[in-house]
């Protein structure tokens, strides 16, 4: 043990495993994660060499590889509570993404929330023991966050109860989706439902897309791997073209919204609930920021701890670097972010868990303050933990540049969150159209709950005396 | 109106109310500029574009002070006095930093004064001098396996550079001693030259 690093856990005033137990929820959960993380960790199946040694094509081939053995491990060791499955993943995957990826994460919470009971007795077994391997598709090269304006259509025929799922134009193909490319065989496509000749905006299909025995890519559709990106190695995001594809009627996921065998369609209940795989998504981003966040600093301020550097005092040894007021200044307050994120990502979770059993309950009426609010709290946590990892990097001096300390990797898989599900300006927009509904609201006398109550409060505050 | 409150800087429960308040400032100024917009008799949608500065800006300060009051809410669940001591530290930290990073907000609200700004950085400088002691066990409660944290920067034993130098002899540049592209392309140049 480095004598510095050893020193610096003396001088804790601190019990570390108190606070761990926070962190987990329960000194009995901390203990079942590491028991899942030992499984993985002295697994000789999980080694391989470092994947910036490798090619693009190992990677994916290694990461493919890895969600293969997960998926067979789980079942070995009988592990099917959700958090112990991620516990299991998040180690096995350490800082970088898998290729079923969406599978888990897109594809079967959308079956699990948007399937009638017919539709999940067909789907569920089939995508539970991966015979369907699913992503799920909705930006497209030319549409992105203003997801009304998806071009993909799906036009009912009622001559042969099929939808006919079409990309139009250039600017309509599928774009991004990660697994798309070379790992799934069904895709959850969102596309502009039209039928008895009226367009009913966005609804969810699943589209196979490759062969369920040779893999290979089934007629009218075009399929592959979007290229090299910034990071995200180990993935295949891919590109998804439909050309005049059938699909039976029974491909439409229908549990709020139906189009019955003569075309004749029935509205949803919410027009939000389309929006509910993204807000769980979302809720879980804000996790992510504080897993990042709190990876980033470990690294910097552990580094920071052994690192000497530079003369504090003429004549004295170089000091700890974390002795340098300028450096405490860039690494604590973004510790403390660390902190609240991840506070903050229990607290969307919970809150997230609460009100989808309101929502099955047929109570949607905290669904728009929870859409508002992941929306929100998305955008400003990854906003403000990817400019956080850059700082952690950059206080590693040159080392930080170097692959080796895992902070280009943690930055390039991190940054996406940016981006993808929900640009993060128009996350901010959205959750402002909220606010601005809640503060009419406020004039006109009502009372408000939840998290904009303070919009009630007509209160001022003083500046303290000095 | 109920009597106005003193912004204590060292209370965290007080930093909330300024963050919320702050908040509720910025809403307020977003719906009045959307309702100036409007009354230039131009488009909803013109209006909201037109509007879009103070939008964002709005729903920033509302999450802020979202993140802030969570933070003050875990507190009130711990019980263990040195934790519940340390978690405070970094709460206050976290909300002292976040005024200094807006306090045109602040000031622009009427919630602290400029004096108050200079006692804030001090009062930052005090709190980091806390944290010092504790700032690895606080890394080290998130209690990430090396293997997780694949970093050898960040590794628990501190062993940084003797690992470092391994990771980069097993790089797939130095398989051999001598790269392939010598004899292809090096050695031939000077064989011309």
């Amino acid at each position: 043990m480095n004598p510095d690093i050893r020193r610096e856990r003396e001088n804790a005033t601190f019990n570390t495993e108190i606070l761990t137990n926070i962190l987990d929820g329960c000194a009995e959960k901390t203990k079942r994660r590491r028991e899942i993380e030992s499984l993985v960790v002295s697994d000789p199946d999980f080694q391989h060499d470092d994947l910036n040694f490798m090619s693009r094509s190992e990677r994916y081939d290694a990461a493919v590889k890895k969600s293969s053995q997960m998926i067979m491990k789980l079942r070995d060791y009988g592990i099917s509570d959700p958090e112990e499955i991620y516990f299991y993943k998040r180690i096995a995957r350490g800082n970088f993404h898998e290729a079923f990826g969406l599978h888990y994460t897109m594809f079967l919470p959308t079956l699990y929330s948007q399937c009638t009971p017919e539709q999940r007795k067909k789907w569920l077994p089939l995508a539970e023991n991966f015979k369907a391997l699913g992503t799920y598709a909705q930006t497209e090269l030319g549409h992105g966050t203003h997801i009304r304006k998806l071009e993909t259509t799906a036009t009912y025929d009622p001559s042969t109860q099929e939808f006919v799922l079409n990309c139009p134009t250039v600017t309509s193909i599928k774009w991004w989706p990660g697994g798309l490319g070379k790992t799934s065989n069904h895709a959850i496509v969102l596309a502009q439902l039209y039928t008895q000749g009226k367009c009913h905006g966005l609804h969810a299909f699943i589209v196979p897309i490759r062969c369920m025995k040779t893999h290979q890519p089934l007629p009218g559709v075009t399929v592959g791997d979007i290229g090299p990106k910034f990071g995200f190695d180990e993935v295949d995001n891919g590109y998804l073209k439909l050309d005049n594809v059938r699909i039976p009627r029974e491909n439409m996921l229908m549990k709020y919204a139906q189009v019955e065998p003569d075309g004749s369609y029935l509205k949803p209940p919410s027009d939000k609930l389309t929006y509910g795989t993204m807000v769980f998504i979302r809720a879980m981003i804000v996790g992510e920021s504080a897993r990042a966040l709190s990876k980033s600093c470990t690294i910097a301020i552990r580094y920071s701890a052994v690192r000497h550097q530079s003369e504090l005092r003429p004549g004295e040894p170089e000091p700890q670097i974390l002795d340098y007021q300028a450096q405490q200044y860039k690494l604590f307050p973004l510790l403390a972010a660390a902190y609240a994120f991840t506070f903050v990502g229990q607290y969307m979770s919970n809150t997230y868990h609460r009100i989808t059993g309101d929502i099955n309950q047929g109570d949607f009426s905290q669904l728009p303050e929870l859409h508002a609010l992941a929306a929100g709290l998305k955008a400003f946590t990854t906003w403000a933990a990817n400019a956080g990892i850059e700082v952690c990097r950059m206080a590693c001096g040159g080392h930080g540049y170097s692959r080796c300390s895992s902070l280009p990797d943690i930055y390039v898989t991190f940054t996406p969150t940016c981006t993808y599900e929900g640009e993060n300006t128009v996350m901010m927009l959205q959750t402002a159209r909220y606010l601005v509904k809640c503060y009419r609201q406020v004039r006109e006398g009502q009372q408000l709950s939840g998290t904009v109550s303070y919009l009630n409060e007509p209160q001022r505050l003083q500046p303290q005396p000095v | 109106s109920s009597r106005p409150t003193v912004v204590n800087i060292n209370d965290l429960a007080s930093l909330v109310e300024a963050y919320k308040l702050r908040a509720a400032k910025l809403v307020e100024v977003a719906a009045k500029s959307l309702q100036g917009e409007l009354q230039r008799s131009i488009s909803q949608e013109d209006a909201w574009n037109n509007s879009s500065i103070e939008l964002v800006r709005a729903s920033d300060a509302h999450c802020h002070y979202v993140v802030v009051e969570l933070f003050a809410a875990k507190l009130s669940e711990i019980s263990d006095t040195a934790v519940h001591s340390v978690l405070n530290t970094l709460a206050l930290l976290y909300a002292l930093h976040g005024i200094t990073l807006n306090s045109g907000d602040f000031l622009q609200a009427g919630l602290l004064t400029v004096p108050q700004l200079s006692q804030i950085t001090q009062r930052i400088k005090a709190l980091m001098v806390e944290i010092r002691p504790n700032a690895v066990a606080l890394v080290d409660s998130f209690d990430y396996r090396d293997e997780t944290l694949n970093s050898v920067l960040g590794r628990y034993d501190g062993n940084v550079y003797e690992s470092m130098f391994e990771w980069a002899k097993r790089s797939p540049l130095n398989r051999t001693e001598v790269h392939e592209s010598y004899y292809k392309y090096m050695k031939p140049l000077r064989s011309k030259l």
